[in-house]
């Protein structure tokens, strides 16, 4: 798993 | 949002404003590298292209608006307001070693093959080496201003507390994103002979942080 789709960061 | 987090865009927030202030105030940015602030403002042009897409809350819009704006204040007082103080002989850098790398591996390694998502790759591999140039030109001088050391240590404090984050998203919600993971380690790394200089150095109080 690369990465949880999310982009909730600065 | 977490402890880590806050804490970790409240120390970048703060690298920017001491900059900003240092280079209004002694109206001169002298030290200073233009490329790599110039790096800068294109990490967070093309981060923060969701600025008006997307909404995550008042906090996210607020802060990528402040950021948007104070790293092209810091911009414009080099290039424009006080460019005779700009020291264009010591600041370098070939910025072009660091794009072309950038631009070809947020080509190579992304989510997904979308403008926004190639974009966003490639201000979080731009990020990771935007300071180069600023650390190239402190070796060049061989020395750097106290409030320069602030300024780096606060930005590469920024991104460690940043990597806590992603430590406590993952184990609380089983967050990860190995993009931003992988370039905030490489990113951190940088600054570590940094933070050993101006831990051994600059906190005996010397004004001056002058590098072996």
């Amino acid at each position: 798993r690369t990465h949880t789709q999310k982009k909730d960061e600065l | 949002m977490n402890v880590f987090r806050l804490a970790g865009d409240v120390s970048h927030l703060v690298a920017i404003i001491i900059l900003l202030l240092k280079i209004w105030r002694s109206r001169s940015c002298a030290g200073i590298s233009g490329k790599s602030q110039l790096l800068f403002a294109l990490v967070f042009t093309t981060r923060y292209l969701d600025l008006f897409t997307v909404y995550i809350s008042a906090y996210n819009t607020i802060m990528k608006v402040v950021f948007l704006a104070l790293s092209y204040a810091t911009v414009y007082l080099i290039y424009m307001r006080f460019r005779n103080t700009y020291d264009s002989e010591n600041d370098s850098f070939r910025v072009e070693f660091l794009l072309v790398p950038v631009i070809g591996l947020s080509f190579l390694e992304h989510y997904a093959f979308t403008p926004m998502e190639v974009l966003w790759t490639f201000s979080i591999f731009l990020e990771a080496v935007a300071i180069m140039p600023q650390l190239f030109m402190i070796t060049k001088t061989g020395e750097a201003e106290s409030i320069t050391t602030h300024y780096l240590f606060f930005l590469g404090l920024y991104r460690a507390l940043y990597i806590a984050n992603w430590v406590w998203r993952y184990h609380t919600e089983g967050f990860f994103d190995q993009i931003a993971v992988v370039s905030g380690v490489v990113q951190t790394i940088f600054y570590c002979d940094f933070f050993y200089l101006y831990v051994t150095k600059v906190v005996q109080g010397r004004s001056k942080m002058s590098l072996p």
